[in-house]
């Protein structure tokens, strides 16, 4: 969680 | 990328071009509530704005666009086609849509990962999807007979957000570490609103009779 996490989900 | 996931997206995707058909195919966009569609087009735009400074895949560039773009496209047919727009029934799709942006912006920036300005709009387009869906439903039961496609373009987005719940157990018990409870709660709470929509239609289809909400 955070700041730069990866959002791979749409 | 798990089969849950994809499958969730690939439904996702399967919604809008069933939407696209069907105004396309009759056109007529009677049944489909313009405000929701609007309320997506928010949502797309302030979640994919990593689209901007970040690539992680070219599926994921490809999703992002093709979501906007459509729901773009949707809304483009309903307020400007010169024979669908006459289809819109402005009266019944009354929804005030501030009632849920308003308290969904309010949460996302109070409840948050990061108060950045990136970070809060991603958070305010996860509630907003929860429930984005209600003047469409809201819609539905005021319209009396649902045309079919409507209600296969609900029930795919109903099944999207299902598949996506599967996809967040999945990864719970693969990926250690992986915790995404904003998403997991907005999710949950979107897939339930749904719950009473896939009873009415499950019914209408084993009785094969048109689809009707009670209102």
């Amino acid at each position: 969680a955070g700041r730069g996490r990866v959002k791979d989900e749409l | 990328m798990n089969i849950f996931r994809f499958a969730g997206d690939m439904t996702h995707l399967l919604s809008i071009i069933v939407l696209l058909l069907k105004i396309n195919a009759t056109k007529s966009c009677a049944g489909v509530s313009l405000k929701t569609q609007e309320l997506y087009l928010l949502v797309f735009v302030t979640r994919y704005l990593d689209l901007l400074y970040s690539y992680i895949s070219l599926y994921n560039t490809f999703m992002k666009l093709f979501f906007i773009c459509s729901s773009g496209c949707v809304i483009w047919y309903i307020r400007e086609h010169k024979t669908v727009s006459q289809t819109y029934d402005s009266a019944q799709d009354t929804f005030r849509v501030l009632f849920l942006a308003c308290p969904c912006m309010i949460l996302a920036l109070t409840v948050n990962h990061d108060f950045t300005v990136t970070e809060v709009l991603w958070t305010f387009s996860i509630y907003l999807e929860a429930v984005a869906i209600l003047p469409q439903l809201v819609l539905l039961q005021r319209t009396k007979n649902v045309d079919t496609l409507t209600g296969n373009y609900v029930f795919l987005l109903g099944g999207y957000r299902a598949l996506y719940l599967l996809n967040w157990i999945y990864r719970i018990l693969t990926e250690p570490g992986y915790r995404q409870w904003i998403v997991w709660i907005s999710g949950t709470i979107q897939t339930a609103i749904y719950c009473d929509f896939f009873y009415y239609y499950i019914k209408s289809w084993r009785n094969n009779e048109r689809l009707s909400l009670p209102s």
